[in-house]
């Protein structure tokens, strides 16, 4: 089905600048400081995002109770995930801290985020 | 996702990507969408990294996650990166590395390193093709000369090849999607045929951010898993980045 219209269609034209149907909005910039130490960089960004982060990561957690229905996966993810910050490349554990506290998320999740594209090759 | 770089009649390059993400994570029947494509578009983020007042890279990423997946050095090289699928995934990798076999990088860190650090497209190429990582991938990367733009193929331990740009040879853009390009994509998720056609159908003498964009919004290249699409010209120094949606009829992939 995907090589026959509508799902496939001619060579689009014209749809630059962005607007209509396929078109959601602009994307907004954001200034990090390499200067400040890692903890600080991320923290004026998250404050205005933690709500969609915490959406994702509560969706993230409800998919892993459902492969895992007695919620042990998540229990592991927030016990174990922690403990391994500090094994991480400088400066990404402390960004990652940085994140997780201005979330007011549990570190582990915001870990098990950051790591998501390794997890989901499978 | 579908990653292309093109070099124009003059030399310039274009680089340009559609972030595909969420597939089998949750559709919803309401919406005809999948749920954490909608959670993500929230989350997408221009970022200027800056050191000392003036911007070290530019990237297009969601907040929270700190490593990169979209970025550009202005001047110097872009890059973007997709997803590889394989049986010796990432998860493989993962466990190792928490088993504490930490020889293996992770991809978004590799990235973010990257663009952070290499000073040059020859040193960023070598970079990505060499570090040992926790997870297959495809990185697809752009510098700011004639002929400087290349796809590296990679498994967690090797690089698999480097398909360079060749305008001698009339290969004029590399385009990449989610398989290797010596192989044919999976028959139900053929958008590098597609994509390919209507870049030969634009040429490479009207290659722009405007045809470039006109390309990644044509269906399946651009899809229900779409969540953004960004442009970047490294001579310029300029990214733009735009939220996308597919609305049905549009394939779930």
């Amino acid at each position: 089905a995907q090589d026959v219209p509508p799902y496939t269609e001619d060579c689009r034209s014209g749809t630059y600048p962005p607007s209509g149907p396929t078109y959601k909005g602009p994307v907004p910039w954001y200034t990090v400081n390499l200067d400040q130490a890692p903890y600080e960089r991320w923290q004026s960004m998250i404050k205005d995002k933690k709500e969609p982060l915490n959406d994702v990561i509560q969706h993230i957690k409800k998919l892993a109770n459902f492969v895992i229905p007695s919620g042990k996966l998540i229990v592991l993810v927030d016990a174990l995930l922690p403990g391994l910050i500090g094994k991480l490349p400088y400066p990404f554990g402390e960004e990652i801290k940085g994140v997780a506290d201005a979330a007011e998320t549990p570190l582990g999740e915001i870990l098990l985020f950051n790591i998501f594209y390794e997890v989901f090759t499978v | 996702c579908t990653s292309v770089v093109a070099e124009d009649s003059s030399g310039k390059l274009y680089h340009a990507r559609n972030l595909d993400f969420g597939l089998f994570l949750g559709w919803d029947v309401k919406n005809s969408s999948w749920m954490i494509t909608e959670l993500l578009r929230p989350l997408v983020v221009n970022v200027n990294f800056v050191r000392n007042n003036k911007t070290v890279f530019m990237s297009t990423s969601f907040a929270g996650y700190v490593g990169m997946l979209t970025g550009m050095k202005p001047g110097i090289f872009t890059l973007t990166m997709n997803e590889r699928f394989s049986l010796d995934g990432g998860y493989i990798g993962v466990i190792e590395w928490i088993l504490g076999d930490r020889d293996g990088s992770w991809m978004s860190f590799l990235t973010r390193s990257v663009l952070e650090n290499a000073t040059s497209y020859d040193e960023a190429k070598a970079l990505l093709s060499k570090t040992q990582i926790l997870a297959p991938a495809y990185f697809i990367l752009g510098g700011n000369k004639s002929g400087d733009a290349c796809v590296i193929t990679r498994s967690r331990k090797s690089c698999l090849d480097i398909w360079e740009l060749d305008t001698k040879d009339d290969r004029w853009y590399v385009l990449e999607t989610n398989y290797d390009h010596w192989k044919p994509p999976l028959p139900i998720d053929n958008r590098r045929d597609p994509a390919k056609k209507c870049m030969n159908r634009t040429g490479q003498k009207n290659i722009s951010f405007t045809t470039m964009y006109d390309v990644l919004s044509t269906k399946p290249v651009l899809n229900k898993l779409t969540t953004y699409t960004a442009l970047m010209s490294v001579s310029d120094g300029k990214l733009e980045a735009y939220l996308r949606d597919c609305p049905d009829p549009c394939v779930p992939w």
